[in-house]
């Protein structure tokens, strides 16, 4: 077995879950922050067999990856012309994926 | 040293760590949540001498595995003849350990 | 890479995440609770090169190690002389460091 640590946005935590069930994925999550932009982030600590590593970084990567999303910004509140409120691409999203070798695991 | 990650039932944190310190074994205590049932539950970071890890899994097997308990339900609060309020047996506990191998470990 | 865990008391926090974040080192933080004084601190998870492992570790010995530091005690309330209020000498800081071996590392 290995132990997977996942660092993910917070906003991809429901559809991660979800997937995580689907395909009989154990896990534990830790609410986070991270380091540099001191903002709250989400943790899953995964104990998960050899030969599902790969299927959970597959997973991981789909839903989490490092994404250009495009959204338009909050309509300018003084009401005048919407000019400023064109649809603008930003990146979300990202996952940072940590592989820890287990040397045993135990449920009592 | 090993590094043992325990998750375990918030309702046995207190008798785990008295036991933990009884024993003078060393602990970082996280709040976390189940990735399935999306309750809280606790997991213990362990530190600990290689020849102490067995020691340590039979404290944790011992207080906090999953057993059969007798729980009277609440009382019917209609007030109705209490015939609904037996004792039932019910599961509490469990505890999920993963034991990590450690390269190296400082105080400073 | 390695995985190193670094468990230190609350107060040093932002002299270490500064200090962080000008040698590039990427952490996230976990808030945490001391086994046996049941009080908050705080644990880091750095993901590092094996090459930088120990620079690290010197930053944070230099920054949260255990030291002594002279304290003047909160004056005496009830006014009187201030007889009680010489500043003393009491420990503070303290840092617990693990290092796991890592076998991968992914960011998508
Ligand atoms: N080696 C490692 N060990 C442990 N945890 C790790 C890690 N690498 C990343 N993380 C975790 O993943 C979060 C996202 O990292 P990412 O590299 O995608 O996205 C990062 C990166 O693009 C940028 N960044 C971080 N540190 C930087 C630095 N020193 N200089 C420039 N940009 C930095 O800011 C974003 C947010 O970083 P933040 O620290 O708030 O949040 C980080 C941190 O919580
Ligand atoms: N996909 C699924 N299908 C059917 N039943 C499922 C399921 N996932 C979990 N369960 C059941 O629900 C209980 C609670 O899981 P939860 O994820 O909330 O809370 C878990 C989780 O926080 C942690 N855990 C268990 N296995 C883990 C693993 N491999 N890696 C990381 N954390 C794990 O330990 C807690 C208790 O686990 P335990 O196995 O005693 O008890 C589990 C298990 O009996
Ligand atoms: N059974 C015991 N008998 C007598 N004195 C005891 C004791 N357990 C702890 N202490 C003392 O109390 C301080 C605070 O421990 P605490 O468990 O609250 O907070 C700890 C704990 O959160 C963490 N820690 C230390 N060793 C650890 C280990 N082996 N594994 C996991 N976490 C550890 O680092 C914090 C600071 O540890 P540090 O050693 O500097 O400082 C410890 C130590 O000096």
């Amino acid at each position: 077995m290995k132990l997977l640590i996942a660092v993910i946005q917070d906003k991809d935590t429901s559809e991660l879950q979800d997937a995580f069930i689907k395909n009989n994925i154990r896990a534990t999550k830790l609410s986070t922050t991270g380091g540099f932009l001191k903002s709250g982030n989400t943790t899953y600590m995964i104990g998960i067999d050899d030969e599902k590593v790969q299927k959970t970084l597959d997973i991981i990567k789909n839903i989490s990856r490092t994404r250009k999303k495009y959204m338009t910004p909050p309509v300018n509140l003084d009401g005048g012309a919407n000019e400023g409120s064109y649809p603008v691409k930003i990146q979300v999203g990202g996952a940072t994926v940590m592989i820890l070798p287990m040397d045993a695991f135990h449920q009592f």
